[in-house]
């Protein structure tokens, strides 16, 4: 009869079987709701994403949240000590949550996060790496794509000037990041099919 | 719910956040 809600933006894997399906949630969603409005400020100051119609900067928000947080919060999956640590500040071992229920998945974010951490990004280039992140997320119910390509390959490029005046003898590197959005792409559809089949009674 | 997107609310908490609601702000 145990419960687990094995996200890392909670503050713990364990659900009080006490409370309500509807306070499980609350709890949960006063748990993620900060990091989603510091996705929204990051957006607000990534340039030109603002001159985007307020409905596709809702869309691209809806659609790339958890992919930027995914990169925001690589560092939370500790693949040297297989641990992940959630908002509340403990650690679990990997074999703790698998036993929780948790699989596919968590070996993909391991794995996402072991190669993204490896390349070794300073802070301004993960950041514009991010940006890139979100303008390329889903573009299914956007009003003007356009624009938004546009704002894409913009910043793509800002990318790969920066990532190749940073690292001139890696070339490699600029290549792996653009092969990092559809691996975000796939963990974010599996996370959804995962969203859709929780349920709390 | 049908968009796990909905489902966490997401839609409603990026609007608030985009349009920088005081009241969300002071929480």
């Amino acid at each position: 009869n145990r419960l687990y809600l094995v996200c890392p933006m909670n503050i713990s894997p364990h659900v009080n079987l006490h409370k309500t399906g509807h306070e499980v949630w609350e709890e949960f969603s006063h748990c993620f709701t900060p990091a989603v409005r510091e996705v929204v400020e990051f957006a607000k100051k990534i340039p030109g994403f603002r001159d985007l119609s307020q409905h596709d900067q809702v869309s691209l928000l809806k659609a790339g949240t958890f992919e930027v947080l995914v990169v925001r919060f690589a560092s939370l999956f500790n693949v040297k000590d297989r641990t992940v640590t959630f908002l509340g500040g403990n650690k679990y071992s990997v074999e703790t949550l698998k036993a929780m229920g948790s699989g596919y998945l968590l070996n993909a974010m391991f794995d996402f996060s072991e190669k993204l951490m490896n390349l070794g990004l300073s802070e301004e280039e993960m950041s514009l790496f991010t940006a890139v992140v979100l303008v390329s997320a889903d573009r299914s119910g956007l009003e003007n794509v356009n624009s938004v390509e546009a704002l894409q390959e913009t910043l793509i490029r800002a990318l790969r000037s920066l990532i190749t005046r940073n690292h001139p003898n890696e070339s490699a590197i600029f290549t792996k990041l653009l092969l990092k959005l559809p691996d975000l792409r796939s963990l974010n559809n599996v996370h959804s099919e995962q969203l859709l089949a929780f349920k709390v009674h | 719910f049908s968009d796990p997107a909905s489902n966490l609310g997401l839609e409603d908490i990026i609007r608030k956040a985009l349009m920088g609601n005081l009241e969300e702000r002071q929480d």
